[in-house]
């Protein structure tokens, strides 16, 4: 464990709890997209298959743990909860996250590191990750404007696959045989879709504005 | 922990 790890892992449990909070505080699910949280409730299932056959450290299992339990229990809140779910912006959220699940599930089938189903899911898991905003990101635009809680939640969840690139980076340098390609592509392509959105948020909170992203 | 082919990250 290095501290670009540890920040990235907190900084990603910042942003859900920063998602919670909302909703649970102001019972209030505007301007978040469920098509996101459904596809990241897909990423933690189909990438914590050994939560209970592999024991890493305490640390490792309670995370995984919270990350499975937060993402069930928003998609479960923005769909089921009687007040919340009436705030759920359903016209604006209308990315088809399954033109997503699709093909990362394909290219997991063709490049991987071993074909058994667990690396598979793995691997599927980790490309669906790196794409899994860009249901969220489309609802921003289109919701005209953005309210702090859910900004905050977006650069949270970007900057934490940010802090995990530094963290690979040193791993590279510190640790021999330490080969990632295909966790590297995707983490790369995961953090590259939030830069346009952290250009405006820096932007927004530079001249101190309301933060809205160009249609 | 050892990590399990790269498996050590959330």
């Amino acid at each position: 464990m290095n501290i670009f790890r540890l920040t990235g892992d907190l900084t990603h449990l910042m942003s859900i709890i920063v998602l919670l909070l909302k909703i649970h505080t102001i019972k209030s699910c505007a301007g978040i997209s469920l098509k996101t949280q459904e596809l990241y409730a897909l990423v933690f299932a189909t990438r914590y298959l050994d939560i209970f056959t592999t024991y890493i450290s305490l640390y490792n299992t309670v995370m995984k743990l919270i990350f499975l339990g937060t993402s069930f229990s928003i998609v479960w809140y923005m769909r089921r909860h009687k007040t919340v779910r009436l705030s759920y912006d359903k016209n604006n959220d209308t990315f088809r996250h399954y033109f997503l699940v699709l093909p990362c599930f394909l290219l997991a089938l063709v490049l991987n590191n071993r074909f058994t189903v667990r690396e598979v899911l793995w691997t599927f898991s980790l490309y669906l990750e790196a794409v899994a905003i860009i249901p969220q990101l489309v609802l921003l635009q289109r919701s005209k404007n953005v309210d702090n809680l859910t900004g905050n939640y977006v650069f949270f969840l970007g900057a934490y696959r940010g802090f995990y690139l530094i963290n690979w980076i040193y791993r590279y340098f510190t640790e021999n045989h330490y080969r990632r390609w295909i966790t590297w592509m995707a983490g790369i392509v995961q953090t590259a879709l939030y830069v346009d959105f952290f250009y405006y948020y820096f932007k927004s909170w530079k001249n101190n504005e309301k933060l809205k992203l160009p249609a | 922990g050892r990590s399990h082919e790269g498996k050590d990250e959330l």
